[in-house]
């Protein structure tokens, strides 16, 4: 930010910092959901260093005025870097090949873009309206509704196995209840009928 | 099941081409398959018992006996120069408790190979390789964490003899939390204060001999053990460390950027912003690795819920699947979502490094501060976002999420613990926002 203010050049991954404020069409797809973070990402950065320079003006020492807008700092910090996730989620995506493939992950874009956005609500209206917002949350409603099909195959693409994973409720074979109750049975609790505690402490206990 | 067939048929894209995808190559993605297939043959390398009935000890037991057997089989499973290959290997047969080594080969070995001389890795890298020798990374301390500027702990160069001493002058300067620095490791590459004349040139990596290599006794001068139970990780052995003014020769300060002369000159790297290097390097990998852990749970999470079965809404006839709730799906699918996006980012970041560290070779370091800044706000990011994922993932698998029969515990457990190594996030947020004021 304080490049930006003195007018010298930034890097591309901190360019969107110097970028003007523009209007959204939430209808050109997930570029455009980029557009909003980019707005409250940049928004946040130059709140929180405005706050910094006023309160090193106002006579607190650089770190006192540091720890003191820390918590602005921090968000602006979150917000630059889920940007940057979001981005990158896209890019790799657009530059896929494979249709099927493809198709599915720009589902998954698509829940990913909705949810970021809404759940960074609060920026947001700085730069989209309320109706906007209303209509991202039934974008999100339906994004889900898309992906239901595709639910366990995306989970399995991440092929792990049964051996590496060591869940009964995530076994690939879906044979849940039954191991459950094998796994329940294996507890070193019930390989005997009459624990030493009980005849320790409770049979005293329940004898007087 | 006849409920997760039915899913499988629904998939609409082959999960191999999507593994491919998500592991980088197509060649990684079968090798990945290879590589559990050939572990599931092999009888001593399948779990004495479910692990959530073993005591620490017994963990640390099985966890140790399955790598003095893995180290048996290596050669023939994988290509042991592949550490992609290596890392998939050991999590298959150990998980994510923890075993003797779980540390030598990500965070031992790299800074020997990238901090230290030609000469030093002809001493130590192939005897590391070869397991020869069992090392760590202690740079933490039990007070000041990982705080760079606030080491305690000094390497004091003696002009006279040629050596340095390292010293430990309180309880908070002891070095704290490295794993497998307890009891396992007779070797560490110890980060501590340069002391030359009574000047202080700052943070250093020194190769450090902790243990006898016959008897494994600590050596004189060592004050070395196990820093106790942690929420996760309980087969490996997370140490303390300290020094009473034990010396160790001149050449074992890792000197391939800075170095200090017999006559104590010192002579500094040719840019400060080299020593972030193998921040950079753990933290490009955390993003990919954090993404598994989500993935992890979530394979657990909708996997079950595709298989549960609670109550009704259109048809009365028949209970539905706890994944047609649009509560469920708004618990699990945004976290999907991310899990692959954390992938995605995870490549591209990595790329980037290789792209710094082919720039370093010809002193270019110019991307370096950008990359260090932003590696740290994605550990910190991520970590949190994958915990509050795994969390989502437990509580969508209702009351059996809670037991550690889901093992969703103990993904949660390694992976939050990423919330506070390599950098606390508060502070790594912080050193992302000094970058962002700056800019």
């Amino acid at each position: 930010v304080e490049l930006v203010q003195s007018g010298k050049s930034v890097g591309p991954m901190v360019a969107y910092l110097a970028e003007p404020d523009t209007k959204v069409d939430l209808t050109t797809g997930p570029e455009a959901y980029v557009k909003v973070f980019q707005h409250a990402a940049r928004r946040q950065a130059w709140k929180a260093t405005d706050k910094f320079h006023e309160l090193m003006k106002s006579g607190q020492s650089r770190d006192i005025a540091w720890n003191n807008c820390a918590v602005e700092l921090i968000r602006a910090s979150r917000l630059h870097t889920r940007l940057y996730i979001m981005e990158t989620f896209i890019r790799r995506v657009s530059s896929i090949s494979d249709i099927s493939i493809k198709k599915v992950l720009i589902d998954l874009v698509n829940v990913h873009v909705n949810y970021e956005v809404l759940d960074i609500g609060t920026y947001a209206l700085e730069h989209v309206s309320s109706t906007q917002l209303d209509s991202i949350r039934s974008q999100l409603y339906s994004s889900l509704d898309t992906l239901r099909p595709n639910a366990v195959s995306l989970i399995d693409s991440f092929q792990i196995s049964d051996m590496q994973l060591r869940s009964v409720l995530g076994r690939r074979d879906g044979h849940v209840y039954p191991n459950l109750f094998e796994w329940a049975k294996a507890s070193p609790l019930n390989q005997t009928h009459v624990l030493p505690s009980v005849n320790q402490y409770l049979k005293p206990m329940m004898d007087k | 099941n006849p409920d997760l067939t039915e899913e499988r048929m629904k998939g609409t894209f082959d999960t191999d081409k999507m593994a491919a995808l998500i592991y980088g190559s197509e060649k990684f993605a079968r090798r990945r398959r290879e590589i559990s297939d050939c572990v599931s043959r092999i009888p001593q390398l399948a779990d004495i018992k479910p692990y959530p009935f073993l005591t620490r000890d017994e963990k640390l037991m099985e966890g140790t006996r399955k790598i003095s057997v893995l180290n048996h089989y290596l050669p023939a499973i994988i290509d042991k120069d592949n550490a992609a290959e290596s890392l998939h290997l050991h999590q298959e047969v150990i998980g994510f408790e923890g075993h003797p080594l779980a540390l030598h080969d990500s965070l031992f070995i790299p800074p020997l190979l990238t901090q230290g001389t030609d000469e030093q890795h002809e001493k130590w890298l192939g005897r590391a390789k070869r397991r020869e020798i069992i090392g760590c990374y202690a740079q933490t301390e039990m007070g000041h964490g990982s705080n760079l500027r606030a080491l305690e702990t000094t390497a004091t160069y003696d002009i006279s003899t040629q050596e340095f001493i390292l010293h430990t002058p309180t309880i908070t300067a002891l070095k704290w939390w490295p794993g497998n620095l307890g009891k396992s490791s007779n070797w560490a590459v110890v980060v501590a204060d340069l002391v030359i004349k009574d000047t202080h040139y700052g943070a250093h990596m020194f190769m450090v001999q902790i243990r006898d290599e016959k008897t494994h006794e600590p050596l004189t001068g060592i004050t070395v053990g196990d820093i106790g139970p942690k929420m996760a990780f309980n087969a490996a052995d997370n140490g303390f460390l300290g020094f009473d003014h034990y010396r160790i020769p001149r050449d074992h300060l890792l000197m391939k950027y800075s170095r200090v002369e017999p006559d104590g000159t010192y002579i500094k790297p040719m840019h400060a912003k080299i020593n972030y290097h193998g921040m950079v390097r753990v933290r490009s990998n955390m993003t990919t690795e954090q993404g598994l852990f989500l993935a992890h749970a979530l394979t657990i999470a909708v996997r079950y819920s595709a298989v549960r079965r609670q109550g009704y809404l259109d048809d009365k006839s028949h209970e539905v699947k706890v994944l047609d709730y649009q509560t469920q799906q708004h618990r699990l699918f945004p976290s999907i979502a991310r899990a692959y996006a954390f992938q995605f980012a995870g490549a591209e970041t990595w790329k980037l490094y290789e792209q710094v560290l082919n720039g370093m070779k010809s002193g270019n370091v110019e991307l370096m501060a950008d990359l260090h800044a932003l590696t740290s706000g994605l550990k910190s990011v991520v970590t949190h976002q994958t915990g509050e994922g795994i969390e989502q993932a437990r509580m969508a698998c209702g009351g059996h999420g809670y037991s550690m029969a889901s093992y969703i515990f103990e993904i949660f457990g390694l992976a939050i613990g990423g919330c506070t190594y390599e950098g606390e996030n508060m502070v790594m947020l912080l050193q992302l926002a000094r970058y962002l004021v700056k800019s």
